[in-house]
């Protein structure tokens, strides 16, 4: 989006977007190319949303043909030097959440009277499968019509495109629907979007555009193979998502708040989402539920089998159930854990099962032990790395740092549930995502001295519809044979599959991809080593956290991408001005304000 | 499909061909005190299916039971599956994957997949694969009892009834227009067949050449050599 003040003075003549997905990895250019039509200097400001779990890695600013470049920094450095700019009275950008998914690229510059200035964004991100398919999720929002505007997305995926659909939520009528076009074959897949200035009209005699909305590219690779191993300039990568297995029976506790803050629509959608989840509970499964205000209430003394009848008793539970009291987050995940952890020594619960805690707040720990670290402390030994916790954090009144840091840490993770008119189905979908573990305790493994830098390889479970990626580097780039094995338990055995890579023969088979880009394992290697530190930092202390912090910045710097840890800057050094931009990547840190004031806004 | 069966108790062999429609399932394996039952369908070439004479047939599904166990493992020339009680898991002939619980392990790779039961009692799918747009052949299976000694002697089957010493002599051998091919008599079961020597291939060892096995060849659908005709062990169903 480009605009300013009068928006006739500046023409936006095009945006293009382009897109190019290699094995899950993608690569985003954002382009805009606009005019001063004025015959003053205008200020003229570009902002792109962007997936928060992307990263930018470039950015330049070309006026009248002169190219200023981004430089990823150490985010102190970048800020010192964006402090400076800004205390002059100087431009700068930025970046911020935006919604659920998005945050926000936005950046500022002064462009002379007839002058042409371009803007073009680049970010990276892994996409990650989740029910069965990837999703590239692109916002659309031009603020003008634009006469060249496009997005093109080209995907290479060399296990094949089994899939392959784009969506835009503003296509409303046949005519705008002619410029979308999509297909498919083999290994490629590609989706053009081009309208017309008539068709982004939002009436044939109107001046605005209807382009607003959301543009989701959704796709799968064909599952021939359960692994898929691809080794390019010495580093690799390993998707493993195997189909066809039956589920491992589940032991679930629900740790719901009902305090005070609950009230109203919170818990009447707190009640919707378990009604529809109980709809979904095999019969195999057994489940609790257990409700925290102030005191701890459980639905039965034990886990129970879902058995028809159970269910329906649970139904007429969750109908019942009422906001009181505070927040005693403490005793309501304790009480869960000991019963699952109870269930598992007196054998009430199938051998072959795995324990899950789900537990939905929208607050604070306020009574009982309501110090973080405590709690922390706390759940860490009673699950002892035993089953997973996942935290579902209702609203914006809440600790989300805790409760991403508590369900990290126990081998989860944490979403927010966004205070809407579809909560009920956002806790549903998540439900959805981890009902249906195929694997638990699954373990990659690769050849003892064959390997470096490994990412993450153990993981609790595998859920149906998602998938593990390994990343990697060889330690002899000159191997021939390259060997992972899988291990994991199913719901009846145990499995070890099996990936044999002959090297020779993947390189001829990967030449062909060579024309999207080819250090993209390598990049993809780098991401999600940089995403897993991020995470390790969230729990880690002291020289671990310090260490943990060096590694991360260091591949964020050498890989320029921008993280929580670096800002990219732009500066135009010979312009007398010196205006200057800066991208970065906001986290869900509580944000501290500045000593000196500057035009910044980060945070969720 | 042609059996080939390594005697006990004697360095020899003794070979047949069943001829059946394609959709045929054949009992191979029926093992009472195991508690395994092991059958067989039989495909046909795409090519001649008019002239069942030209027309070759082959393995194309093994269904193995263990009824202890409730326990089915499916084997085609596309998927293996498993059904462990109400539980399924299927894979592909692509998957390296090696299954284990306390009581039977299944190993399957791109050339075949092994399944192996408590003490030793091992099977062995071979998948044969033929040029992926060969107009006329199909991929095929062989089935391979491995320590067949493993299995109890009160097995029955197309297979299973040889799991006990055959006690059989041959005599009158008479060379024939083709030297490779001798003719002879077998005394067997107290008949007397008219048998030919002839080379088979197990492809045990060696999954893409075989090995040649030298074998006396018992025409009519195994008839003398079998207990009973060979209809006596077609059945419904796989399982």
């Amino acid at each position: 989006n480009v605009l300013d003040e009068k928006a006739d003075d500046i023409e936006v003549y095009s945006t293009k977007v382009s897109c190019k997905v290699t094995s899950r990895f993608a690569h985003n250019v954002v382009t805009t190319r606009a005019v001063n039509r004025a015959d003053a200097a205008k200020e003229v400001s570009f902002d792109v949303e962007l997936p928060k779990t992307a990263f930018i890695t470039n950015f330049t600013l070309t006026i009248d043909g002169v190219t200023y470049p981004g430089n990823v920094k150490e985010k102190e450095v970048a800020k010192k030097q964006y402090e400076k700019a800004v205390s002059q009275g100087k431009t700068a950008g930025l970046v911020k959440a935006s919604g659920r998914k998005l945050e926000k690229f936005t950046v500022s510059v002064n462009v002379a009277a007839g002058s042409k200035v371009t803007f073009e964004l680049t970010y990276e991100e892994l996409l990650k499968r989740n029910k069965g398919k990837y999703e590239m999720y692109l916002k659309v929002q031009p603020k003008q019509l634009v006469k060249d505007f496009e997005i093109e997305v080209d995907i290479f995926e060399p296990q094949g495109i089994s899939m392959l659909d784009a969506q835009a939520s503003f296509i409303t009528n046949d005519l705008l629907g002619s410029a979308l076009s999509k297909s498919f074959s083999g290994k490629k897949g590609h989706v053009s979007f081009k309208p017309s200035l008539d068709q982004q009209r939002s009436c044939p005699t109107c001046g605005d555009t209807l382009l607003n909305g959301d543009f989701i590219i959704t796709y799968d690779v064909n599952r021939e193979s359960p692994a898929n191993v691809q080794i390019v300039n010495g580093y690799f990568v390993h998707f493993f998502a195997p189909q066809g297995l039956p589920v491992v029976p589940k032991n679930v506790v629900f740790v719901i708040d009902i305090s005070g803050s609950m009230y109203g629509r919170k818990i009447e959608q707190t009640r919707d989402a378990l009604l529809k989840i109980l709809e979904d509970i095999k019969e195999e499964d057994y489940l609790n539920f257990i409700l925290f205000d102030s005191d701890v209430t459980t639905w039965k003394d034990t886990l129970v089998q879902a058995t028809p009848e159970n269910i329906q008793e649970a139904r007429e539970f969750v109908k019942n159930i009422r906001d009181r009291g505070m927040t005693n987050i403490n005793d309501g995940l304790l009480t869960g854990i000991s019963m699952l952890n109870k269930a598992r020594e007196e054998h009430t619960v199938p051998e072959r099962s795995t324990s899950i805690v789900i537990m939905l707040t929208d607050g604070d720990a306020n009574v009982g032990e309501s110090r973080p670290a405590k709690i922390q402390e706390n759940v860490l030994s009673a699950i002892g790395g035993r089953f997973p916790l996942y935290n579902l954090g209702f609203g914006n009144n809440l600790n989300y740092n805790f409760l991403e840091s508590l369900a990290l840490e126990n081998d989860g993770f944490a979403r927010r549930i966004y205070e809407d008119s579809d909560a009920n189905l956002q806790l549903q979908g998540f439900y959805e995502e981890v009902a249906n573990p195929l694997l638990t305790s699954v373990e990659v493994e690769y050849p003892e001295n064959a390997i470096l830098d490994l990412t993450r390889n153990t993981y609790q479970h595998f859920y149906d519809g998602s998938e593990i990626v390994v990343a990697g580097r060889l330690v002899d780039e000159d191997m021939n044979n390259f060997k992972a094995d899988v291990k994991g338990h199913g719901a009846l055995t145990d499995l070890t599959f099996t990936e044999e890579v002959d090297l020779k023969e993947m390189e001829k088979a990967l030449q062909e991809q060579d024309y999207i880009f080819g250090s993209y394992i390598e990049r993809l290697w780098a991401y999600l080593t940089i995403e897993q530190l991020l995470d390790k930092r969230k729990n880690a202390h002291g020289s671990e956290k310090e260490n943990l912090t060096a590694q991360a910045l260091d591949l964020s710097l050498k890989y320029h991408f921008v993280t929580p840890l670096t800002s990219m800057v732009v500066t135009k050094p010979e312009d007398s001005d010196n205006q200057m931009a800066i991208a970065d990547k906001p986290g869900e840190a509580s944000y501290q304000p500045p000593s000196s004031p500057y035009y910044y806004v980060d945070g969720d | 499909p042609h059996f080939i069966i390594q005697v006990r108790g004697k360095k020899d062999a003794i070979c047949f061909n069943i001829d059946e429609e394609p959709g045929t399932v054949l009992r191979l394996i029926q093992d009472p005190i195991t508690g395994l039952t092991v059958n067989g369908q039989i495909i046909g070439d795409q090519g001649n299916s008019s002239n069942s004479k030209n027309r070759k047939t082959y393995l194309g599904k093994v269904g193995i039971v263990n009824s202890p166990m409730d326990l089915r493992i499916e084997v085609t020339t596309e998927k293996i599956t498993l059904h462990n009680g109400a539980a399924q898991s299927t894979f592909s002939w692509l998957d390296t994957v090696t299954v284990t619980s306390e009581r039977f392990s299944v190993k399957i790779n791109r050339e075949a997949t092994v399944v192996s039961f408590g003490k030793g009692i091992t099977f062995k799918v071979i998948l044969h694969q033929v040029w992926k747009k060969h107009h006329i052949h199909l991929h095929f299976l062989g089935f391979y009892v491995l320590d067949s000694d493993k299995m109890s002697t009160k097995s029955h089957g197309l297979l299973g009834q040889f799991f006990r010493p055959l006690a059989f002599q041959v005599s009158d051998l008479n060379p024939g227009n083709d030297p490779s091919k001798i003719h002879a008599t077998m005394l067997v079961k107290k008949h007397r067949l008219a048998v030919t020597r002839g080379y088979q291939k197990d492809y045990r060892k060696d999954v893409h050449n075989g090995t040649q096995v030298g074998c006396w060849f018992v025409h009519n659908n195994g008839q003398g050599v079998i207990d009973g005709v060979h209809s006596d062990y077609i059945v419904s169903d796989l399982f």
